[in-house]
């Protein structure tokens, strides 16, 4: 099973069409880095990207840096992938 | 394994051997109601597998639901499975799904991506695609919902076979997608098809490939509206509707827009909740909630195809 410790999911709110292009262009910056769970779509929906671990600090920093306001969705994804596990051993017994 | 479906938890994610053998001991106990298809075979060659409810007749008007195609949508087999047990439970019982089942058969396919479900549960929770592999190509899988027919490899879908919408070599390369694609279109009568995807509780038609109206845009719109009102009054969830291009982006190659084009004027496609703050690992607490709600959108979508026949 790959391990997702550390890994976070950031929901993004992109205030216009150029914001939203930027997110776009991190596919391509980052290539299979960053996962988009709700991809870019209009300025009126969230984004939510899930970040490894070891790409989190350049990526808060790009948001950042192109004033992009974004919030912690998901801490850390591994936590909940064990909750969920331990739930399914659970109701297996 | 389980030996009949009383001990299983409807409120509990499973395996795809747990599901497979589900739906056998279901079958078994629902066998005047609900019959097994296979379909085809998956890329590494698991069975696709249909449930079937029906009353009767011959090539009756038929109503398809998928769930599943992503694979890390964990809570769309989830609700799946619970919908399967509400129809057989409420037959006979509820006037709706007496009256469609009367009239209709409903077809179901719990886990349209076996192979991807699979993976999820072995190697990697957070897989979309299917499994397929080609020489030559670095990358594994093709995402099922860009690699259907209608606009395909249009905006919306990505050539890099290492993207998440990669929409494969050529429209339904994908042995999941032909399969359903070969069953529907030699079953000729379907008159609604409702693919279940989460998350982001939306509900939405066609078209995604293009901003362009369909013909029965009116239509689809005040019943998607009422869809969504019906599964709002269940637990105030709130959804968005309207046509995919509009609502969410422009997305091409995906399965409702096919089934449109192939003169399916019902089709939809649901993003089931995630309740703002956990996306695809949405607890297994809510599978039940969820698909209560869902149930109530997709009896809102039977009705109306059921009282308007074409």
């Amino acid at each position: 099973q790959m391990n997702f410790t550390g890994d976070q999911v950031l929901r993004i709110l992109a205030k216009n069409e150029k914001q939203l292009s930027l997110l776009r262009d991190l596919e391509g910056l980052k290539p299979q880095k960053v996962d988009f769970w709700r991809g870019p779509a209009r300025p009126s929906l969230p984004v939510d990207m899930r970040v490894p671990f070891s790409e989190l600090k350049d990526i808060k920093a790009y948001l950042e840096s192109h004033g992009l306001a974004y919030n912690v969705m998901i801490k850390d994804i591994q936590v909940l992938l064990d909750e969920e596990r331990e739930a399914m051993a659970k109701s297996r017994r | 394994l389980e030996r009949s479906t009383s001990s299983f938890s409807y409120s509990s994610y499973h395996t795809l051997e747990e599901i497979y053998t589900w739906i056998d001991n279901f079958v078994t106990e629902h066998s005047d109601i609900v019959s097994k298809l296979q379909i085809g075979h998956s890329f590494e060659n698991r069975s696709i597998l249909v449930l079937k409810f029906s009353t009767g007749g011959s090539r009756r008007p038929a109503i398809w639901i998928d769930s599943g195609i992503h694979s890390r949508e964990w809570i769309t087999h989830a609700t799946g499975i619970w919908i399967a047990r509400k129809i057989v439970s409420e037959y006979g019982k509820d006037r709706v799904v007496t009256d469609v089942l009367n009239a209709m058969d409903i077809f179901l396919e719990i886990v349209s991506n076996p192979d991807g479900f699979a993976y999820t549960h072995s190697m990697n929770r957070l897989w979309r695609k299917n499994k397929s592999s080609r020489p030559g190509i670095f990358c594994i899988g093709v995402d099922l919902n860009r690699n259907w027919k209608s606009g395909f490899g249009g905006n919306g879908s990505n050539n890099n076979p290492c993207s998440e919408t990669y929409h494969g070599p050529s429209p339904q390369s994908e042995p999941e997608v032909a399969a359903v694609v070969d069953f529907i279109m030699s079953h000729g009568n379907v008159k609604a098809l409702i693919s279940i995807h989460s998350y982001s509780q939306m509900l939405m038609y066609p078209y995604g490939h293009s901003l362009e109206p369909v013909s029965n845009q009116e239509e689809l719109y005040h019943l998607a509206k009422d869809a969504v009102q019906a599964l709002y009054e269940v637990h105030g969830i709130e959804y968005i509707y309207g046509s995919i291009s509009t609502t969410l982006y422009v997305a091409s190659g995906i399965t409702v827009d096919w089934a449109y084009d192939s003169g399916i004027k019902y089709s939809f496609s649901f993003e089931l909740r995630d309740t703002g703050r956990y996306g695809f690992l949405l607890p297994a607490a809510q599978i039940i909630p969820t698909a209560q709600e869902t149930w109530m959108a997709i009896q809102t979508i039977m009705v109306h195809t059921l009282h308007h026949p074409y």
